[in-house]
């Protein structure tokens, strides 16, 4: 007896986050709706459908996080046990409703003790939103139950089980090979990398709030693949292995660093980890480790794993000297092994130990000159090669030796490299330009 | 037999039913589940869930009525009527 098929009958769907987790310390609000953005593109990828987020209370498929009994026959049952559900779609008011049990632990990015992945559990249930049913398929995402995280919701891809299915309901959108199946070479490119959620672009291209690179004293510096970079609120500069600045013009950090917290608006301190060359970066009592530029699944964590103070940290580097990492908090400072992921004995010391250094630096970073480099204000130290004593001349200005600054310069973000940067040839190269963003390059 | 506790059974029943592996209870008759039917449904259970179809509750078949899932029935009423006619 075949089961008759309940789809959609047109192609363009609304959605809407209605209710959000009422705990959502972790999960932020922009966090829940990138997650519905990228479950729901998921199938959309594959089929000829299109979602888009509306405002209004008319959306097709209205996202709830609620709980217990919510007058839909399916109430919810507290932690684990059932975590969601969605309605299929037809001609009840509530087809396609999406509703999340709000007494789980929904997470992102963590490891799958320590609660639900909402991305894993909106991907199965926009399935149902769209007309699937369960399936007993080990492969399939449509598994009546929790199978746990299923990876970057950038990067994730249906299984084949799945996009049978859903192909059988709507058709396969164009662009898709249809008999591509797993094993077989990719006859399409990388996916391009997804945009964030179109309500972020504006604050993108506004800037309004980007730091003067030339007035600004830096949350943190470190050097990573060779390169300097100093943060700064929300944003980093960026210079190349020859000290040149790759743009006068600060790139977001949430728009580079993928996986940090949509409201952390400054860095503590980062440094690249010698052995694995993972980047840390740490604010407040948290850190997170970056592979590349993503960040590791299980983060943040506290910094008393390092065996650290719960005052946080004023900086971060690692001494070419002993390949030992140097963490510096107001008059202190202490000595990290990371090949053996421990504090060494006998720390923390007093850092006058380090002649010449201000207490409360902002950061440290060592350099491929074999020097190793503090900061704090707008002025830095430079301490060569295993000395523990300040070069005479120091401190001086960071805008001027690193940032490419003329004294008593500054530049707005919106203001056009002017004459007095002499030193620097600002080329423009149009064809770079991709959705609204300036593209340029320096060179000095 | 294994022993299984009336809580179990209890526990069991409600899922089965709850997910569509067997009929809801009427509550105007109070239709009672025949063990033949139960069976059948712990049976179908396991097989969906990738389990050895032994139609007993034993520890796996709980551990995975206690797994997190969604709340929708992998047995669909359509599906359950017709396979009922059919029998």
């Amino acid at each position: 007896s075949p089961v008759p098929q309940n789809k959609w009958k047109k192609r363009h769907l609304s959605w809407r986050v209605r209710t959000f987790p009422k705990d959502s310390a972790l999960l932020g609000r922009d966090t829940v709706r990138a997650l519905m953005y990228y479950a729901l593109k998921v199938w959309s990828d594959i089929a000829p459908l299109n979602f888009h987020e509306v405002a209004g209370s008319d959306a097709d498929i209205q996202i709830d996080f609620t709980k217990a009994d919510h007058n839909d026959g399916y109430p919810f049952d507290g932690p684990g046990g059932t975590v969601a559900h969605a309605f299929f779609p037809g001609e009840r008011f509530t087809a396609g409703d999406t509703h999340f049990d709000d007494d789980e632990a929904w997470t992102f990015r963590s490891p799958d003790s320590h609660g639900m992945d909402l991305f894993a559990v909106a991907v199965h249930e926009f399935g149902h939103a769209i007309g699937l049913v369960h399936t007993s398929a080990i492969e399939s995402i449509m598994r009546p139950y929790y199978q746990g995280p299923v990876g970057d919701p950038l990067k994730y891809d249906l299984p084949y089980e799945d996009k049978v299915r859903v192909w059988q309901l709507y058709g396969v959108r164009d662009s898709v090979s249809h008999t591509h199946q797993p094993g077989n070479p990719s006859q399409t490119a990388e996916p391009p990398v997804l945009l964030d959620l179109p309500e972020n672009r504006s604050t993108v291209l506004l800037a309004r709030d980007a730091p003067d690179r030339c007035t600004s004293h830096f949350d943190a510096v470190a050097q990573i693949r060779g390169e300097a970079f100093f943060f700064k609120g929300k944003y980093f500069w960026r210079l190349t292995r020859e000290k040149h600045l790759v743009s006068l013009r600060p790139a977001q950090i949430h728009r580079f660093w993928r996986g940090l917290p949509n409201n952390l608006d400054s860095v503590d301190a980062v440094y690249e980890r010698p052995g694995d060359h993972k980047i840390v970066f740490f604010k407040g009592l948290k850190y997170w480790v970056f592979k590349d530029n993503i960040v590791e699944e299980g983060y943040p964590r506290p910094i008393s794993d390092f065996g650290l103070p719960s005052e946080g940290v004023d900086a971060a580097f690692v001494w070419l000297h002993n390949d030992k990492t140097y963490f510096f908090k107001d008059n202190h400072y202490w000595r990290y092994d990371d090949h053996l992921r421990r504090m060494d004995l006998g720390y923390p010391k007093d850092s006058t130990l380090w002649k010449g250094l201000p207490p409360q630096l902002d950061d440290a970073m060592r350099w491929s000159d074999g020097s190793s480099y503090f900061f704090k204000g707008k002025e830095y130290w430079r301490v060569p090669g295993s000395d523990m004593e300040v070069e005479a001349g120091y401190p001086r200005l960071i805008a001027k030796d690193w940032l490419l600054c003329t004294e008593m310069q500054s530049d707005s973000p919106d203001t056009e490299p002017k004459s007095t940067e002499t030193r620097v040839n600002v080329h423009h190269h149009p064809d770079h330009a991709e959705n609204g963003y300036e593209v340029c390059s320096c060179t000095s | 037999a294994p022993s299984q506790s009336t809580e179990q059974l209890d526990m069991g029943v409600d899922w089965l039913s709850k997910f569509g592996y067997l009929p809801p209870p009427d509550p105007v008759t109070g239709q009672l589940q025949t063990k033949e039917a139960l069976t059948k449904a712990i049976k179908a259970m396991q097989k969906f869930g990738g389990l050895k179809e032994t139609g007993v509750l034993d520890q796996a078949t709980l551990g995975l009525m206690k797994t997190p899932r969604c709340s929708l029935p992998d047995v669909s009423e359509v599906e359950a009527t017709a396979a009922r006619r059919k029998r």
